[in-house]
Parts: structure tokens; sequence; C-alpha cells
């Protein structure tokens, strides 16, 4: 399935790899939009 | 003779990097099995304590997701709302079993 | 000098496959390292203990941590059947995997960040195929960047 909610970053447990979430990590860092 | 020369160096250097992605491929494979051994073989052990976590984690408030592979997780970019707090979501589905999800405070 | 350009191309084109292969294999050494550290301190704290650790005072692998200020208010709604959750957060929070709380606990040997002691070393190397033991020793120095070449 695609993204669950529009404008959102992704990751899959134990599927994804884990840069996938220091990209959701340091997009939530850097904030709003 | 020089564009000769360099097309006979690229053509072997290109032999030996297809050879290395061949090895790199195969011992993918070896750690792959490896891994699947341990956590099979040892799945009674393979845990850690709340205090383990706990530790890495000072002073935070923590949430420990255990959730079937595939699980997926979706982070909205946080859009900043004029006079209120910026909203950070995460949202969840699991299509293969329920979530379960532990708040761990140490203080 | 057509030929030329398009080999030099291919040639580019495979190191960086090359590279971010190394990688992955390096994180998957980091991972076997760190799950067959992590069951031999369980199996000596159960033995030491004489009994498993209370269900309730451990978390299995595969797991995720979300942490967040203590100060954080977390608004949660969740389905019937628990196969959805939705969490609102009136600050940052930070997901962090299973293997980066290893790592944290240092069942990585420290291999990571290119900080392992000639003791650790010795443990990792023994934790891993032994045709992968050049990586780690390699590894122990720093994170490989170049295409590095081991036996086959």
């Amino acid at each position: 399935a695609g993204c669950l909610t529009p404008n959102s970053y992704t990751y899959r447990i134990n599927s994804s790899p884990s840069k996938e979430l220091s990209d959701i990590n340091r997009m939530i860092r850097q904030g709003c939009v | 003779c020089e564009l000769t020369n360099r097309l006979t160096e690229l053509k072997s250097e290109l032999e030996d990097l297809e050879q290395k992605e061949l090895i790199l491929d195969q011992q993918r494979c070896w750690i792959e099995q490896s891994i699947r051994n341990t956590t099979e073989d040892c799945s009674n052990l393979t845990y850690v304590k709340h205090e383990d976590i706990c530790n890495c984690f000072c002073g935070h408030t923590l949430l420990a997701v255990r959730a079937p592979s595939g699980t997926q997780l979706d982070v909205p970019i946080p859009k900043a709302v004029l006079n209120s707090p910026t909203k950070y979501q995460i949202y969840m589905k699991s299509i293969r079993g329920p979530i379960d999800v532990l708040l761990l405070n140490k203080h | 000098a057509q030929e030329c350009q398009n080999l030099e191309v291919e040639r580019q084109r495979r190191l960086e496959r090359i590279k971010q292969k190394q990688s992955q294999l390096q994180e998957l050494i980091l991972q076997q390292i760190a799950f067959k550290n992590l069951v031999q301190r369980n199996r000596q704290s159960e033995q030491q203990a004489n009994r498993p650790p209370p269900p309730n005072s451990i978390i299995h692998l595969p797991f995720i941590i979300v942490n967040t200020s203590k100060k954080t208010v977390i608004d949660c709604s969740i389905s019937n059947d628990k196969f959805e959750y939705l969490f609102n957060f009136d600050s940052m929070f930070e997901i962090h995997d299973d293997i980066e709380v290893l790592k944290r606990m240092g069942m990585a040997c420290g291999l990571e960040v290119g900080k392992c002691s000639p003791e650790d070393l010795k443990v990792a190397r023994s934790l891993v195929p032994k045709a992968l033991e050049p990586y780690v020793i390699e590894m122990a120095k720093g994170p490989i960047s170049n295409v590095y070449i081991t036996g086959g």
C-alpha cells in the first residue's frame, strides 16, 4: 500500500532499512514545513 | 596506443569489480543466514529488559512498539499552525496481527 | 574513445553499487554481532539467576522505540482490533529500531563507531563466519568507505 496519510514518510517494521528511520528523525528535527 | 591501453585496463578492472560484487553477494547470503539461525535458534533469548532501554534513552518517555513484520508506520511532515503548537503524528497500521505498545517511564 | 567513455561510466556505476553493498554488509555484520552478544548476555544472566526474567520486564525483538521528552503530551487512538494506532504528540519525537538500541547497549562492540578494544575485537571476530572476519578487523578501525577487497 502506498502512504496511508498524505505528505508523510513511511517505514515498515523489520523490513525497511534503518536509514529510513534516520530520515524520519531528521525530518521531525527540521520541524515544520 | 594510449586509448588501447586504457581500454585494456578498464576491461580488466570491470572484471575484477564483477568478481568483487559476486563475493559481496555471497557474503551477504552467509551473514543473512547466520542472522536467521541466531534469531530462530535462540528466539527465547533475543530480548532486552525494560531497564536496558531506559538506560539508553535517559529521562525520556518511551513507547516500545512490538508489531508483525511489515507493519507500516506513517509519519506526516509536521505542519506549523498559527498560534498553536505544531502537531507531530505517527500512524501505525498492521495487516498481519495486533500491535502492542508499552509505555516505559523509568521516572 | 567512445568505448573508453562507456566503460568509464560502467566502472563508476559498478563502484557505487559495490560501496552500497559493502555498507549493507557491514550493517548486517553489526546486527549479527549484536544479536549474538545479546543472546550470550541473556543466557549468562538466566544461568546466574537460575530462571528467565519475568515476562513483564522484557521486550522481545523485533521492536521499535519512540522516544520523546517527558514533558510531551501524547494522545493515542487505537482501533478495536489493535491493528491501527494513531499517536499525536505536542512535541518532537524520535523513532529507533531494535538494532539502534542494541548498539547503544554496547552489543556491537563499538564497531559501529570504529572504537573497538582489542578484547572486544576478539569477541566480535568469534561471532561472525570466518570469511567475514577481515571485514570486522577493518570495521574496528572505522567505517569502510573505500572498496575493500577480502578473500573469496
